[in-house]
Order: C-alpha cells, then sequence, then structure tokens
C-alpha cells in the first residue's frame, strides 16, 4: 500500500494474508470462502503449474501474529475460466475462490465482507478502502496497511494508457481506481486483496473490485476486477453457502 | 314253491295274469328280503272266484309259521273274503302266497272268468330293538344286555357308562378302569347307583377340564360303602385326588365334604371287594372360571385401557402411559405392554410404571447457543429452550413469516424429541454477517 496507514485491529476483518507465489490477498466470503485474484496462485510469466503450496492466514493485523494463529488449509481452488495465465497483458478473469478445509469462528477480527448487488458502487469518484500486506515505498511491512481512493473515470484511464503506449487490457470486467495526482495505490503484495467501499444506505462494507494490476505503483491508477461481473459466478462456485 | 330271488321290492301275480288264471292249480310263492328287513305286502289287483269261506279258489298269505289270512272274491266286492287295502307284514324276512284254484269257475251252470291278483311287495325295516322290548316282555332273552340301536337293515349293541362290551356282541361287562369325564359339569356314579355297585371293581373316574377352570365336588344322597366300625375302609373304598394330591379316602354313609379343587383335574378310584349290599355313591360336579386380581397401576401416569369389573383366564388389559411418560419394566423401556390372566390366577406379567420422557442434552448449535426457558438443567417432557446465535457476527436463518425467537423455541415433545413447531427437529442455522465490521475505519483528521 502506497500513501496509506497502518490498520488497526477490527478495521478490516475480511482480510487474508496468502503466501503462495510470494504475499498476496484476499478477502473472507461467509465463512469457509477467500476471494482471490487468479494471478497470486497462477502468475503471468510464471512456468508453475500451480503446484506451490497454498498458505491463508486470517484473523490479525500482523503478519507476525497472523501467521501465529496458523495456516487454514484449502480444500478446493476454484479458478475463473476467464483467466489467462499465458497473456501477461491481460487480466480478465483475474479472480479465484479458495474453499476452506474448516470453517472458520467468526470474532471481531475475523468477519466475512459482502458482495455488490448494483452498478452504483463503481461511480466515479466513490472512495473505497484498499488495505494489504503488501510492500510500500520499496519496503516490505509487517502490519496491514491500508489506503482511501475514489473510483477513477473509465475514459480517464483508458487516456492514461493509451498515453503510456500500452496495450494492456482494460475490459469491461475491470475498473480503475486512484489519481495520477495522488502519491496514494495498492501496489505488489496486495493483489487478492478487495476494494472495499461502505454502503450507506445498509450500513455494510461491500467488496467492489480485487486488486489485480498496475503500471509501477503510485504513478497513476490502479486496475481492479469488478466483482459486480462475476457475482453470479461466485455464488455458483459457493453454492449454498 | 316258487322261490323269488332275494330283492327290496318286487310283484306277485297269479299265473297267467291279467289273463284268467287255470283250474285245479295251486302254488306257493317264497318272498324273501334281506336279513333285517319285514316283508310288506298289499294287493293292487284281486279278482278271484268268490266262495263261502274261500272254499274253492282263495289266495292264502303267511308268515312267521302264522297263517295271515284266506281270501276270495273281488276287490269292492261283499262277497267272498278280498282283502282290499289291507297290508300285510311279516315279523321275519319271509312271506309265503299260497294260490289254490278248484276244478272250475261257473255261477248258475255259467262259465265265468276272473282274472286273479297282483300283489306287490317292499323291503321295511326291521326295528330289532322294538323286537327286544316285546321280546322282554315275553322273558325272551334279549338281543342286547345294555342298550339297543336300530338301523336300517340292522342293529347293534352297547353298554351303559361304566361297562364293556363282550365279543359276542351284546353283553356288557363292567369296566371303569379309565373313565374319562371332559365337559364342564357333569354327574359321576358307581356303577348301577343307586341299586348296589358290583363286586370286585377297580374304577377310575378322571375328570378334566380346560386350563382356567377349577372344579368343585358335591356328593349327593344317598352315599353307601360298605364300612367297618373300627376299622378304615377295609373293603369298598372311594379315593379323591386333586391335581394329584389326595383328598381322603372315604366310605360309611357320610357323604364326603364339598370339594373346592382350585384345579382342572380331578381322580376318583373306587375299589371294591367280593361282597357287599350297598348302594354306593354319586357326584355332581361343577367348574368356575379363575380370576385373576384387579389390576392397579402403580403411578399416577399409567393408564389402563378400557378397565373391566373382573378379569378371569384368558381376559388381558392393555397398560399404556399419559403423554409425555414411556412404559418401564424394570429398566427397560417398553413400546407397549398387555398382561394376560394365567390358569393359576394371577398375571403374567407385573404392572409396568412411567417415566417421563427425556429428551437429553439439547443439541449444540454451531456458532450458536441456548438458554433454558423452563427449569435448568431439566430436559424432560415439555421443556423448553431457546436456541440465539452468536451475534453480531452470526445471524439465525429465518422464513420470511418467522421470526428468530419463534425458529429458536424448542420443546421436549411426548416422543423425547427436541422439537421446532415449524421446522421440527432440524436445527436452526447460524449464517455469517457480512459486511459488519465491529471497529470499521475512521478517519477523524479533515
Amino acid at each position: 500500500i502506497i500513501g496509506g496507514q497502518r490498520a488497526r485491529p477490527g478495521n478490516f476483518p475480511w482480510q487474508a494474508f496468502t503466501n503462495i507465489y510470494g504475499r498476496g490477498g484476499g478477502a473472507l466470503l461467509g465463512d469457509r470462502w477467500i476471494l482471490t485474484a487468479a494471478h497470486t496462485l497462477y502468475p503471468k510469466d510464471h512456468s508453475a503449474q500451480g503446484n506451490a503450496s497454498v498458505d491463508v492466514f486470517l484473523g490479525h493485523t500482523s503478519v507476525e501474529e497472523i501467521m501465529k494463529l496458523g495456516n487454514h488449509p484449502i480444500r478446493r481452488v476454484s479458478i475463473h475460466p476467464d483467466y489467462r495465465q499465458d497473456e501477461s497483458n491481460n487480466f480478465e478473469g483475474d479472480i479465484a475462490l479458495l474453499e476452506l478445509e474448516n470453517s472458520v469462528t467468526l470474532g471481531p477480527n475475523l468477519l466475512p465482507i459482502c458482495l455488490p448487488d448494483n452498478d452504483t458502487f463503481y461511480d466515479t469518484g466513490l472512495m473505497g478502502y484498499v488495505s494489504g500486506f503488501g510492500i510500500t515505498e520499496e519496503r516490505i511491512v509487517s502490519h496491514l496497511r491500508f489506503v482511501r481512493l475514489p473510483v477513477a473515470r473509465r475514459e480517464a484511464c483508458e487516456k492514461w494508457l493509451q498515453g503510456k503506449q500500452r496495450n494492456d487490457v482494460f475490459s469491461q470486467s475491470m475498473f480503475c481506481a486512484g489519481d495520477p495526482s495522488l502519491k496514494q495505490d495498492s501496489c505488489q503484495g496486495d493483489s487478492g486483496g478487495v476494494f472495499a467501499v461502505r454502503d450507506p444506505n445498509s450500513d455494510r462494507w461491500v467488496a467492489t473490485g480485487i486488486v489485480s494490476w498496475g503500471i509501477g505503483c503510485s504513478r497513476g491508477y490502479g486496475f481492479y476486477t469488478k466483482l459486480l461481473s462475476y457475482v453470479d459466478w461466485i455464488k455458483k462456485e459457493m453454492g449454498e453457502d | 314253491s316258487i322261490h323269488i330271488p332275494q330283492k327290496l321290492f318286487g310283484e306277485v301275480t297269479s299265473p297267467l295274469y291279467p289273463k284268467p288264471y287255470p283250474n285245479n292249480f295251486e302254488t306257493t310263492t317264497v318272498v324273501t328280503v334281506p336279513q333285517g328287513y319285514r316283508v310288506k305286502l298289499i294287493f293292487w289287483q284281486f279278482d278271484l272266484e268268490p266262495s263261502e269261506g274261500c272254499f274253492y279258489d282263495y289266495v292264502k298269505i303267511s308268515a312267521d309259521k302264522k297263517n295271515l289270512g284266506r281270501f276270495c272274491g273281488q276287490l269292492g266286492s261283499p262277497l267272498g273274503n278280498p282283502p282290499g287295502k289291507k297290508e300285510f307284514l311279516s315279523q321275519g324276512n319271509k312271506m309265503l302266497l299260497t294260490f289254490h284254484t278248484d276244478f272250475s269257475n261257473e255261477e248258475n251252470g255259467t262259465v265265468m272268468f276272473y282274472k286273479g291278483f297282483l300283489a306287490y311287495y317292499q323291503a321295511v325295516d326291521l326295528d330289532e330293538c322294538a323286537t327286544q322290548l316285546n321280546s322282554v316282555e315275553e322273558a325272551a332273552q334279549p338281543l342286547c344286555r345294555h342298550l339297543c340301536h336300530n338301523y336300517v337293515g340292522g342293529y347293534f349293541c352297547s353298554c351303559r357308562p361304566g361297562y364293556e362290551l363282550q365279543a359276542d356282541g351284546h353283553s356288557c361287562q363292567a369296566s371303569c378302569g379309565s373313565e374319562l369325564y371332559t365337559e364342564p359339569s357333569g354327574y359321576i356314579s358307581s356303577l348301577e347307583y343307586p341299586r348296589p355297585y358290583p363286586s370286585d371293581l377297580r374304577c377310575n373316574y378322571s375328570i378334566r377340564v380346560e386350563r382356567g377352570l377349577t372344579l368343585h365336588l358335591k356328593f349327593l344322597e344317598p352315599f353307601e360303602i360298605d364300612d367297618h366300625q373300627q376299622v378304615h375302609c377295609p373293603y369298598d373304598q372311594l379315593q379323591i385326588y386333586a391335581s394329584g394330591k389326595s383328598i381322603g379316602e372315604f366310605c360309611g354313609t357320610q357323604r364326603p365334604p364339598d370339594l373346592d379343587s382350585s384345579g382342572n383335574a380331578i381322580d376318583l378310584l373306587f375299589f371294591t371287594d367280593e361282597s357287599g349290599d350297598s348302594r354306593g355313591w354319586k357326584l355332581h360336579y361343577t367348574t368356575e372360571i379363575i380370576k385373576c386380581p384387579q389390576p392397579k397401576t402403580l403411578d399416577e401416569f399409567t393408564m389402563i385401557r378400557d378397565l373391566q369389573p373382573k378379569y378371569q383366564f384368558r381376559d388381558y388389559f392393555i397398560a399404556s402411559c399419559k403423554q409425555g411418560y414411556e412404559l418401564m419394566e424394570g429398566k427397560q423401556v417398553l413400546t407397549s405392554f398387555t398382561a394376560v390372566c394365567q390358569d393359576d390366577g394371577t398375571w403374567h406379567r407385573a404392572m409396568p410404571r412411567c417415566r417421563i420422557k427425556d429428551c437429553g442434552q439439547p443439541r449444540s448449535l454451531p456458532n450458536g447457543y441456548f438458554h433454558y426457558t423452563t427449569t435448568r438443567g431439566v430436559h424432560t417432557y415439555q421443556a423448553r429452550i431457546q436456541y440465539y446465535c452468536h451475534e453480531p457476527y452470526y445471524k439465525m436463518l429465518t422464513r420470511a413469516e418467522s421470526s428468530e425467537l419463534e425458529r429458536g423455541t424448542y420443546t421436549c415433545t411426548a416422543q423425547g424429541i427436541w422439537k421446532n413447531e415449524q421446522e421440527g427437529e432440524k436445527l436452526p442455522r447460524c449464517l455469517p454477517v457480512c459486511g459488519k465490521p465491529v471497529h470499521p475505519v475512521e478517519s477523524k483528521q479533515r
């Protein structure tokens, strides 16, 4: 997290800490599902065939403490079928679900987040929070940090990408957040964590995006998997949960 | 003589019938039917020369060495002695018809023609026993010593109880070694009672009635068995055993007391010596069905279905419990209970007890807990608990029309199962609550 601040215990109780091909994040859905980015399991430009161990930790803001609480074994990994590991410039379908072997007991430091049900969560300028154990200004962190970012205008992000002469795919199943004028962003190690907004109508926190990709950190916009596009797939994978 | 082959029925006619019979003729027809039958004969046609005393032409009938009549003339005519519709009956199985004609049939110089006769005979059963009665009257030897039974074509003899038919088929000899009485009531007496009993008897009278019946004996007057003033029953004696146990030996003129055996088996042994002239004994036995004590419950929760005022052998009662209680026989739980009244007047099973149903410790609710809304720790019939979810992290899943309070209420039912009114045994579900951090991120600095 660039330009953010240290999270207090219970600020982001859905935050998961993953260690697969490096640090990553995730969010708790229900009491036995972890939502994360597919590329934390199948990184781009990586020859690994998904046989790395998947370690998932929950329930604390300290890396040391969260690991002391123990790894949560995974029963099943589900990668979205649109995800293409071999296309380094295409993060379409960058979403995955991890089913835990055992349900977790919820408490103040461990609670699930909700899923979006309409497009208003993606209105331009809507402020959201991104949290993670990823790097901050070239430093690795030992505590969970977060940053508050606005949902950016799609056209601005497209124009920004064109200005960078990049051919990265920015599809309708993604959205961008941040601002080139701000020194705030998510960064490496935050992937898989969620972009969370508070719904003032229901007073609930809703995960609207998954930290997916960006060009550098804090030099423009960050790109997120748009969860509203994948709610049906998530529900299908989770079944009656 | 003409012997007609033995048949059960047939006809006898005069020669040349229905043409005029010949003169100067005499023949005797012998009608025979099987043994055990009599011969009955009747004339259907009769047309013979009439004469005073049937001197010229006649038919003579005889049977059993007796002459049954001499007949002539015509049916319906006053002349001669026609037989009319008279039936002739033999005592034995044979009847003889003698037909006689003289040298001519003239009347006032005119030759007359007579057709003769047509008689029909049939075999009718001979009641040999009736014959025996007649024979007794006539002081002849009876066919049967005791009892005679007629049947069509014959008879047979039998003897009174205590006697046995001998090989000759009509004699009876005292034989009372194994007399069995199985009717629920009846009379038993010494042979020939109230006339003197025979000598040298070894009689055994067994009464065996159905299980569940008790036998009662009552001796009738006169009671008279040869006795001696100083020695107990030295000559003749009556021994009584109830269910194999001796009740006593009796003789003299004092009849035994009425006896309640409380069993379904009595044996009477009657021994006589070679002499004596006592009249013997007679008893009337009756039975009464055994009764069981009135069933009584051991607690206020036991119920007896259709309680009867009396219970006797083979009757039964069904016990059950009030709602919420279960039948216990010792430490064993019963699904039903039936007790049957036995032949000794006892119930085949002891009365059960009823124990209140216990639903056991309520199941723990994942991510939830429960409280007793009735007495804490008591989980018997009608106990009630309330399940809750660990809020605010979990919330109970309910149907649209139901509240968490309703969904979480469980009662210990009469079946011994915790049940919710709407969902039955199924436990409620505590679902995770999403998006409600207890300590959400806040920014104070502006």
